[in-house]
C-alpha cells in the first residue's frame, strides 16, 4: 500500500457515499445514468469472484462494499426513487461496450481462464463504463453540483490509480500492462469533465456545458 | 510472468 492507492480508494469510498448522498437528499435519482450504475455493477461482480482468496482485510471488506453498494444504489435507482428515473434521458446503447469488452478480454488477456477471462473483462469495462453517464451529461447540457463532486471523486480515485502505478513500478518493478492501458484510457475519459468541474464548480458556477 | 501479477488491487 503507499498514499497513491490508499488515496485512491478512499476517493472511491467517497464518491460512492456522494452518490448515496445524492439520491437520499433530493430523494432523486435524476441526473443518474442507471446504465453507468448496471456496469459498475456488472464490473465489481465479474472482478471480485475471487472474493474468498485472502489478501487482507482491507482488501476483503473493500470488495465486499463495492459489491454491495452497488447493488444497493441499482436497488435504490430501479425500485425505491423508479419514478425519478427518466430513461429518456439514459439512452447510451450499453450492449456494444459490453460485446467490445467481452471480446477484447477473450482476446487480450494474461491466462485463459474462465476467472482470469472475467477479472479482464472487468477491467476494460471499467475504464468505459462511465460513458453512458458522460453521455447523459452531455445531452442534458447541466448537472447538480452534488452530481458533478460524485464525478470528480471517481475521476480522481482513476487519476491517483496512475500515480500508484507509477510509484509502484519505480519501488516494486509491480508491471500490469491491461490495469495500465484501461487505466489510462479511463482517466483521459474525464478529461473534458475535469475541465468544465474546474472552470465552474471549483468557482462557484453551477455546471454548464459550453 | 504476467501470470505472477498479484491481484491486490481493487
Amino acid at each position: 500500500m503507499n498514499f497513491f492507492r490508499l488515496t485512491a480508494d478512499l476517493m472511491h469510498l467517497l464518491s460512492i457515499f456522494v452518490l448515496l448522498l445524492k439520491i437520499q437528499k433530493t430523494r432523486s435519482c435524476s441526473g443518474i445514468s442507471f446504465k453507468t450504475q448496471l456496469l459498475y455493477a456488472v464490473v465489481f461482480v465479474t472482478r471480485y469472484l475471487d472474493l474468498l482468496k485472502w489478501i487482507s482485510l482491507y482488501n476483503t471488506l473493500m470488495k465486499i462494499f463495492f459489491i454491495a453498494s452497488s447493488i444497493y444504489i441499482l436497488y435504490l435507482m430501479k425500485i425505491k426513487f423508479r419514478a425519478t428515473y427518466d430513461p429518456s434521458q439514459d439512452t447510451f446503447r450499453i450492449e456494444f461496450l459490453l460485446g467490445a469488452c467481452l471480446l477484447l478480454a477473450l482476446v487480450f488477456n494474461y491466462t485463459f481462464t474462465f476467472i482470469e477471462v472475467l477479472w479482464t473483462f472487468s477491467i476494460y469495462l471499467e475504464a468505459v463504463a462511465i460513458l453512458p453517464q458522460l453521455f447523459m451529461l452531455s445531452r442534458t447540457g447541466e448537472a447538480e453540483t452534488i452530481t458533478t463532486h460524485y464525478l470528480f471523486a471517481l475521476g480522481a480515485y482513476r487519476g491517483l490509480y496512475l500515480l500508484n502505478w507509477i510509484w509502484r513500478f519505480y519501488t516494486e518493478h509491480h508491471i500490469d500492462w491491461i490495469v495500465w492501458v484501461a487505466g489510462a484510457i479511463q482517466t483521459a475519459l474525464y478529461s473534458d469533465f475535469f475541465y468544465i468541474y474546474y472552470k465552474k464548480v471549483l468557482h462557484g458556477q453551477k455546471f454548464e456545458l459550453p | 510472468n504476467a501470470n505472477k501479477i498479484i491481484k491486490d488491487e481493487l
